[in-house]
């Protein structure tokens, strides 16, 4: 089973602006 | 051909030229019986040699009296063979001749005798007459010999003194450290010596046989530790070896840069001991030689590469930096051989990946060379912290 690569966008990033990566 | 290399490129051990060392170079000289009194740049001693023509010089304050010095700076380090002194007489002198030839390794800072020529040795010089050396101990001291029958020539007679005659090494030279060293020379000094009160009481009648000396030789090769066939005199006049074997310095006894794999090793006719390059896959061309490396090979390879470039590291640039991986598609050599890890930024702890496998570490329930997948069991979940939830 190929599992599907985890997508940036689905995270929550409200209380985790300083983690978030510059290009998503 | 190049003759320190084979036809199929292999360094073969290889020797300059045989040359008249003195020839050009003008001699000091000095005699000292009232204070010193020079003589400089007296060029007509070591100039080309015709019996037909021939140009005598002598101390200006007469031969017979006072020690008088001829100094001759060859400029470089030679390996001498010979050394020879023609003079002027047709016939054996009337007054003894008491001459010592010293030499200088260090451009005339210090000196030690060669050779001692008397016929009397044990009053002169407190040596016995002898011709060859007794033992390999005694080889590299001067030895003390009777000049006499002195060769003769047309234009007058020679006496010449061979530096490896009588020296029991000799026939092993190439692999004799001391008779390199003993045969080493960076000026030659010529001594005559004052002569004995006998002499000077000597009849009248006797006839006197002034010491003139019409040419200086000293032949021998540019001492280029087999490295070199060639010794050419440079902008400054001075002679500097042609180094072959990736060697470099004035007597090629030094490792060209970048090729210090091995310690330098002069060259014999068995083993040319060429330097070697040091292997940095093509991501260095500075290295640095160390000897417990070398150790531990087993003395076979001692270089250390330095400032490894494109992302590599390791004794040989065989390794790829932290935070890069090899990419096995490319050659070792290749500029991009190592390729950045590319860890997920949240799915893996840290960029740092294993170097050969590029695997990041992953973070629980991550999985995947990159850590950006979710492991069997597991989904995406919102928070960034926990990537993959149960």
């Amino acid at each position: 089973e190929v599992m599907p690569t985890l997508d940036m966008a689905l995270f929550d990033w409200t209380d985790y602006e300083d983690m978030k990566p510059v290009d998503t | 051909h190049d003759p320190c290399y084979y036809l199929d490129g292999r360094p073969r051990h290889c020797l300059s030229e045989f040359i008249n060392a003195a020839y050009g170079i003008p001699a000091n000289a000095s005699y000292s019986l009232q204070g010193p009194d020079y003589d400089s740049n007296i060029t007509t001693l070591t100039d080309l040699h015709n019996p037909h023509n021939l140009t005598c010089w002598m101390a200006h304050k007469g031969p017979d009296a006072g020690e008088w010095v001829l100094t001759l700076p060859l400029g470089r380090r030679f390996e001498v063979t010979y050394i020879s002194l023609q003079f002027c007489q047709q016939g054996e002198p009337s007054d003894p001749i008491s001459i010592s030839i010293l030499k200088s390794m260090d451009f005339g800072r210090t000196w030690r005798p060669m050779q001692h020529y008397s016929s009397d040795c044990q009053g002169k010089f407190g040596l016995p007459s002898q011709t060859v050396a007794q033992t390999r101990h005694q080889e590299t001291e001067p030895l003390c010999s009777d000049p006499r029958p002195l060769q003769k020539q047309r234009g007058g007679m020679v006496l010449a003194f061979s530096t490896l005659d009588g020296r029991p090494s000799s026939p092993d030279f190439d692999h004799s450290h001391t008779l390199q060293d003993w045969v080493t020379a960076t000026d030659i000094r010529v001594v005559f010596h004052q002569v004995s009160i006998e002499a000077k009481v000597a009849p009248p009648s006797a006839v006197r046989a002034p010491l003139a000396l019409s040419d200086l030789q000293v032949g021998g090769r540019c001492k280029c530790n087999g490295h070199a066939s060639r010794c050419r005199r440079d902008d400054t006049g001075q002679a500097v070896c042609i180094c072959e074997h990736h060697t470099a310095g004035p007597d090629c006894d030094v490792c060209e840069d970048f090729y210090c794999d091995r310690p330098w090793h002069r060259a014999t006719p068995t083993h040319p001991n060429p330097c070697v390059a040091c292997e940095c896959n093509g991501h260095s061309n500075k290295c640095r030689f160390s000897m417990e490396v070398f150790q531990q090979s087993g003395r076979r390879s001692g270089g250390v590469c330095q400032k490894c470039r494109h992302h590599t590291a390791g004794r040989h640039c065989q390794y790829c930096q932290n935070g890069y991986t090899r990419d096995n598609s490319k050659p070792q050599n290749h500029r991009k051989a190592c390729q950045p890890c590319q860890c997920h930024p949240l799915g893996a702890v840290g960029r740092w990946c294993n170097q050969t496998s590029g695997q990041c570490l992953c973070r629980e329930g991550v999985t995947g060379l990159r850590c950006n997948r979710c492991a069997p069991g597991y989904k995406q979940g919102k928070s960034p912290l926990r990537p993959c939830i149960r």
